[in-house]
């Protein structure tokens, strides 16, 4: 059986939560606004 | 810094739902969280219970979360893929809690310049700040360490960084990932008025002469000695190192002298539990002989025993070594209580003893492994970057190593990764296969010596049974079909199957940080836990017709599997009203009472608990298990006193009554019959 390579749950990045939400419309990165208050 | 506003606050515990939609190492992060909520400050979460206003956490697109509690009824969190780290987890809920994002406090220029020609267009406005009005500091100095700030590359449209710390030192320190900075927890506490954590119950450098308020105990033969160092044996505590000057002082039991079986006892103060589980940890430093003892024993005080009884808990098992272990003790006290190290002299010839310090004591769980690696650069750079720790089985059997690797040169290391790896076992015949939802808790230690103020670095993985190789085999099946043969150094043959981790554990700077590496040595503590129980929904509080969506997949068990199939109607971003009765509007119950309709009318369910519960129409009256005993007791005194007191009446009665009989037979004697022959 030929050796297994280990696996990377992180794809090799080290990803912070902004990097998780990259293209996602979130404010400052991960808040979510209320939408009526907030507006 | 915390948004301004009393309405924002949440009430504690929090009330939380795990959706379905989580990933169950996700579910298990969070109540890993939770814990250490629990464990640093006052705030505490239960299963969502019927209360108007709860967080509900589920798997969208990425990790996110609304600012305080906007009384909506159901807040969402969204921990997504990738979001199962537990700081990740924890920033998310101080977000929930009503905290922004560190750099976005009103005196931020103050301490960081924002580098706005190197943000990427269109994303300026993330580096707003709030003015004083609209949040607050809490009187605490800006954070460079804390898990809410931006790290140096947020949003950057090249690779300079965006924001540049005014003191260079913090330049690679902002944007950390690993659990809640001190300034977190005291803005976290001032905030929500903490004056105690629920779990933590002492902590112990012995620095001072009080000794933390540990008693010598009597009837010993010895005591122990409150020392900066010993001859043979350590010259310097495990809190400071011998990094200061007269201080770093340990507790010390010396068995150079004395005879065979002398013994001294050192005594806690009283703890009083709420939980019923702890962790004892402490380090030790044996430079006695093999047959010398440090036993763990508690002292348990209880109504039949008032003056306490000692229980055996463990004998300390570490050889005598030149350098400071670590040992963890799992206790399951419900008393109050004391723990006793005992320290006993063997018969061997000792030229030094045992010595304990940094010890810790919280109502959590005691992690299963210790993995102790020695002079870990050198270690590391020796093995050419790979570690594996001893092979170790899980509580139920499964035999695992963990494999730590440095990625780059010796010349420039950058991440260390870290993998779990299932091993063949002696079990293996009798386990279930492919190894199904066991999550692998991998946590680097930070040595500070107090537990409230660690930044550990942990990172978990959970076993997919469905989850396959490339070439088409199952990834967590037996190592003896899936892995590699290898040889032990000791000769025993063995099969490691792959690993699944990540190569960006912890960074070499982080690494290089804090008390990670103490005298250059490292602790992984490594657990292993069986997680089928949260491929379960949540359960839900009882329904009414409105209680629909829910409760629909409420305690089903789903097909295993590391994410699961939302039951409910696809997770929603537009606020919904919780499902709670509405007759239940304005009916209020007391004391985490829960409101619920019955007959169309509402009603109050209280809270029971094994010792106490709620009575009364709103849960407004306390009754304990001792109430009841009482009552028992009482009750049946008052009916065998009636029960006595009926029987004697009735005795002297029919005594009397037949006194008066003989008085009267003896004065008026019956004709005697005479016979007629």
């Amino acid at each position: 059986v030929p050796e297994l390579k280990d696996v990377d749950v992180d794809g090799g990045k080290n990803l912070d939560i902004l990097d998780v939400n990259e293209g996602l419309d979130l404010f400052e990165g991960d808040i979510k606004f209320n939408e009526v208050s907030e507006l | 810094n915390s948004i301004i506003g009393e309405q924002y606050r949440w009430p504690i515990p929090v009330p939380y739902f795990l959706e379905d939609s989580l990933e169950i190492n996700a579910k298990a992060l969070v109540l890993e969280a939770f814990e250490r909520y629990r464990l640093k400050s006052c705030i505490d979460f239960k299963p969502w219970e019927g209360e108007t206003n709860y967080i509900s956490v589920f798997k969208d697109s990425g990790c996110y979360s609304y600012v305080g509690n906007l009384r909506r009824g159901k807040q969402q969190l969204s921990l997504g893929t990738n979001c199962d780290r537990i700081a990740t987890i924890q920033h998310e809920f101080l977000h929930a809690l009503g905290f922004w994002h560190e750099q976005s406090r009103a005196d931020r220029d103050d301490y960081v310049i924002i580098m706005w020609d190197r943000i990427l267009s269109g994303r300026e406005h993330n580096f707003n700040t709030y003015d004083d009005t609209r949040s607050s500091a809490l009187n605490v100095p800006y954070d460079y360490t804390s898990v809410m700030h931006y790290s140096k590359t947020a949003f950057q449209n090249g690779s300079e960084p965006t924001i540049v710390t005014r003191i260079p030192a913090f330049s690679d320190v902002i944007g950390q990932r690993m659990d809640f900075s001190d300034y977190d927890l005291e803005k976290l506490n001032r905030l929500y008025n903490c004056s105690s954590s629920l779990t933590f119950l002492d902590t112990c450098t012995f620095e001072y002469n009080n000794i933390c308020g540990m008693v010598q105990g009597t009837g010993d033969n010895a005591d122990w000695q409150h020392v900066l160092n010993i001859p043979n044996g350590p010259s310097s505590d495990h809190s400071n190192m011998g990094n200061c000057k007269d201080s770093g002082y340990f507790m010390h039991f010396s068995t150079a002298t004395g005879n065979t079986g002398h013994k001294a006892f050192l005594e806690s103060r009283l703890f009083y539990p709420k939980r019923g589980f702890q962790c004892l940890e402490f380090f030790y430093y044996n430079s006695g002989h093999e047959t010398d003892q440090l036993n763990i024993w508690i002292r348990e005080y209880t109504d039949a025993y008032p003056n306490g009884t000692l229980t055996f808990i463990s004998t300390v098992d570490g050889h005598p070594a030149d350098y400071w272990q670590l040992y963890h003790v799992s206790l399951n006290v419900s008393n109050k209580f004391r723990v006793v190290f005992e320290g006993v002299k063997g018969n061997g010839i000792s030229t030094g003893g045992f010595s304990i310090d940094d010890i810790n004591l919280s109502e959590t769980r005691c992690p299963h492994h210790v993995w102790h690696i020695r002079n870990f650069t050198e270690e590391s750079a020796k093995q050419n970057g790979s570690l594996y720790s001893p092979p170790l089985y899980s509580k139920d059997g499964y035999a695992f190593q963990v494999l730590i690797r440095v990625t780059g040169d010796a010349e420039k290391p950058y991440d260390l990764g870290i993998y779990f790896l299932l091993i063949s076992g002696a079990n293996d015949d009798t386990l279930q296969w492919p190894c199904s939802l066991r999550q692998a808790t991998m946590v680097l230690m930070d040595q500070n010596p107090d537990i409230r103020k660690r930044m550990s670095n942990l990172r978990s993985i959970t076993t997919d049974p469905e989850y396959k190789t490339s070439n088409d085999l199952y990834f967590w099946d037996r190592p003896d079909r899936v892995g590699t043969p290898l040889t032990f150094p000791n000769g025993t043959q063995y099969f490691r199957g792959p690993g699944l981790g990540t190569s960006a554990y912890i960074t070499h700077d982080r690494l290089h940080s804090r008390d990670f590496l103490k005298g250059g040595d490292a602790f992984i503590l490594l657990s292993v836990d069986d997680v089928t129980y949260l491929n379960s929904s949540q359960p839900t509080p009882k329904p009414t017709a409105a209680l629909t969506t829910q409760s629909s997949g409420s305690n089903t068990t789903r097909v295993p599997g590391i994410t699961t199939t939302a039951l409910i109607s696809g997770p929603s971003i537009t606020t919904v009203e919780p499902n709670v009765p509405n007759h239940c509007k304005d009916y209020e119950c007391k004391n985490d009472g829960v409101c619920t309709v019955e007959d169309e009318k509402p009603i109050c369910r209280c809270k029971v608990t094994s010792d106490w519960w709620y009575v009364g129409e709103r849960c407004e009256k306390r009754v304990s298990s001792q109430d009841t005993v009482i009552i028992a007791v009482s009750s049946s005194v008052t009916i065998f006193v009636v029960m006595l007191a009926i029987t004697l009446v009735s005795v002297y009665c029919l005594k009397k009554k037949h006194k008066k009989q003989l008085t009267r037979v003896v004065e008026n004697p019956p004709l005697e019959k005479t016979s007629a022959f």
